[in-house]
């Protein structure tokens, strides 16, 4: 079968039709989504894994620039934690960008990605370690004191209990206050994803609606 | 002026902005 020729050639490939019942996404958007996903793995290293400069390469056109959220973002796609994405871990973690992906499900993945040192808490150091990363990477100029009263402002809208540090309970109620904080985690490409990348017209012999 | 930090985060932020992975390609 053309799937089981696909795994045996391609370390990490998993059958779209798994991919697309865990997922928001179709079979044909999980197979032009493979051909994304071909792209960026093999563009330095041609092994069917998307390594961290490919990554980088791929969303700053340079394999080499360090980047917080990059980083952060590359590391919770590698869910088994192996220093690579394979496709079901790309195709899994970018259905929570999926326009009709659960709120609850971007809430969270937005709150990991926040929690630098993984403690299972936004902490003040944190906030102000991200808030400083994002002016180094831009133009602003923005005085130390300006970024403390953002920062001490935002934890005291979001850090309910006042302990220091912004808990998920917190975390969903600052969101629901200001939904705007999760923009990123919305991507309208991948409702048009077969025109981008149309490797269904090809491979697929299935009808979504079909399935 | 940035309303708040999070807020200023998910805007300035290219290394969470997605979109990049669909259109630099």
């Amino acid at each position: 079968c053309f799937c089981l020729k696909k795994a045996k050639q391609h370390p990490g490939y998993e059958d779209p039709t798994t991919l697309a019942s865990e997922t928001p996404f179709t079979v044909n958007e999980v197979e032009a989504l493979y051909d994304l996903f071909k792209k960026l793995s093999s563009s330095i290293i041609d092994d069917g894994f998307i390594h961290k400069e490919e990554f980088q390469l791929a969303l700053f056109r340079n394999r080499s620039k360090q980047n917080l959220f990059a980083d952060r973002v590359f590391d919770l796609f590698d869910i088994k934690r192996n220093g690579v994405i394979e496709f079901g871990e790309f195709v899994r973690s970018l259905s929570i960008f999926h326009p009709n992906a659960p709120n609850e499900d971007k809430m969270e993945f937005a709150f990991k990605l926040y929690d630098l040192r993984q403690t299972g808490y936004i902490e003040h150091e944190e906030l102000r370690e991200m808030v400083s990363a994002i002016l180094n990477e831009s133009d602003l100029e923005i005085s130390e004191d300006v970024v403390e009263s953002i920062v001490d402002k935002t934890m005291a809208e979001a850090d309910l209990k006042g302990d220091g540090k912004i808990d998920k309970e917190e975390w969903k109620e600052f969101v629901a206050r200001n939904p705007s904080i999760l923009r990123n985690m919305t991507l309208p490409y991948l409702k048009q994803i077969t025109l981008a990348f149309p490797s269904f017209v090809l491979n697929s012999e299935v009808q979504d609606s079909d399935i | 002026a940035f309303f708040n930090a999070f807020e200023f985060i998910s805007s300035m932020s290219s290394g969470f902005d997605l979109s990049s992975l669909f259109e630099n390609q």
